[in-house]
């Protein structure tokens, strides 16, 4: 499989929605 | 630092960590406090400076342990068990190594310990006294029946048979974690109340009272399970949190990012379909579609992503792409990096630049599309690896093969 590591995901709001089977990802993030 | 759409300009400074950590000390009380840790932020106190290429080395250790584990992962409980025996103890990873950590309390009254975070597993454990065997660590051992709360879970009880690996003794049910590289967590199944923030105060959580423990986990009191299965915190507070977590990674080592159950979203937070898989239970499975560097799509056709996969992983450092996926990459940002003077490759990168002498850097963005359209722009802070300033690698790796 591809991985999508750690340093990838800084700085963004990352959002798992278990209950509607989605992934989400927000910019600027960590403020 | 400036943006286009095709490039980043930052001040060259700017790329090196800060030896200070600039986090306030009082943060949001409805979230948990993220940090990297070995950082100056990090409750743990620092020993050794990190060695950057062992950690690419464990990072490509804990890749090859996904590796494996998914591609054995028909009969789970039997690959854990051969998990050992296959991999060498020098290439086997560890599910510990992950960098972020958090400050959880156990018990009542409640006790503080720093566990690392990490989505790629179900089991939260900490190390207990009395311990048969546990590595150091910075905080006291958690003493269980010096907290009013403490539970055993008994060997007949449903909630023993959701763990992987289990056995029994005196009637109470025991877990073993074992990882490919012989890390292991080993100990009492029991509950407790679980204190994430003030106002998230979560009785009956069930975890890992390890008395045998050993692996890469640093000094670590033990982890935070935030995967996919029953047992892990995100299943058992479900119906509190309606199924949604979030964090957000600091850019920076000496900055902080937060850990938060519940709630919504963000409103800028674009969304792409999470593929779960009941062959591979934990993990969090999302469709890569695309890559764009310096604002223009590779020429990569979608099935080098759909034949392999890709999950999202907390613990897993650089992003691993298919092979052929990787070389355009490769090949797209180094045509746009030729003003710079290349270094030598660095253990898993191999795509290294020489910013001796340069007062800011201008580096292509690099943006990876998902299923939906969701599209996530790197930060400048993830597409280069910066060793020093003569050394800043590209970011990424490639698998060894294209079903990997």
């Amino acid at each position: 499989v591809g991985i999508i590591g750690n340093v990838q995901q800084k700085r963004f709001d990352v959002v798992y929605d278990i209950t509607n089977s989605r992934i989400g990802f927000g910019a600027n993030g960590c403020s | 630092g400036r943006e286009t759409e095709s490039r980043h300009v930052v001040s060259v400074r700017s790329l090196l960590p800060g030896s200070v950590c600039s986090s306030p000390r009082d943060s949001n009380p409805f979230m948990l406090k993220v940090v990297h840790r070995h950082g100056p932020c990090s409750p743990l106190t620092p020993g050794q400076k990190p060695d950057y290429t062992e950690l690419l080395s464990q990072d490509q250790a804990r890749v090859n342990w996904l590796h494996h584990w998914i591609s054995t992962s028909s009969n789970q409980k039997s690959t854990r068990a051969s998990l050992a025996a296959n991999i060498p103890a020098s290439s086997g990873g560890s599910i510990g190594t992950g960098n972020y950590v958090v400050n959880v309390g156990f018990g009542t009254p409640t006790k503080e310990f720093t566990v690392v975070f990490d989505t790629g597993s179900d089991l939260t454990w900490i190390q207990c006294s009395p311990c048969r065997s546990c590595y150091p660590q910075q905080q006291q051992l958690f003493d269980p029946s010096r907290s009013s709360t403490y539970s055993n879970i008994s060997c007949n009880s449903p909630k023993c048979s959701q763990l992987d690996s289990s056995s029994c003794l005196a009637g109470r049910c025991r877990y073993e974690v074992d990882y490919g590289d012989k890390s292991q967590s080993e100990g009492f199944f029991g509950s407790d109340t679980l204190t994430l923030t003030p106002s998230d105060v979560l009785p009956n959580f069930l975890f890992g009272c390890g008395d045998q423990n050993k692996g890469l986990f640093g000094q670590a009191a033990g982890l935070l399970g935030l995967g996919r299965q029953p047992v892990s915190l995100v299943s058992q507070l479900k119906s509190k949190y309606g199924g949604v977590f979030s964090y957000c990674l600091p850019s920076t080592s000496s900055s902080s990012g937060y850990l938060k159950l519940g709630g919504g979203a963000p409103s800028n937070v674009n969304f792409t379909p999470m593929r779960a898989s009941s062959s591979q239970p934990s993990f969090y499975f999302l469709d890569l579609v695309a890559i764009e560097v310096g604002g223009k799509q590779l020429p990569i056709s979608q099935t080098v992503f759909s034949n392999a996969g890709t999950l999202l992983d907390s613990g897993t450092v650089i992003t691993r792409l298919p092979p052929s996926a990787y070389a355009a990459l490769r090949s797209r940002f180094r045509q746009l990096m030729t003003m710079y003077k290349m270094a030598p490759p660095q253990s898993i990168l191999d795509t290294c630049y020489d910013f001796t002498g340069n007062d800011t850097v201008s580096v292509p963005t690099v943006a990876l599309v998902f299923g939906g359209g969701a599209t996530l722009n790197v930060d400048f802070t993830g597409i280069l690896y910066v060793f020093n300033m003569s050394q800043a690698c590209l970011a990424f790796a490639g698998n060894d093969d294209a079903s990997d």
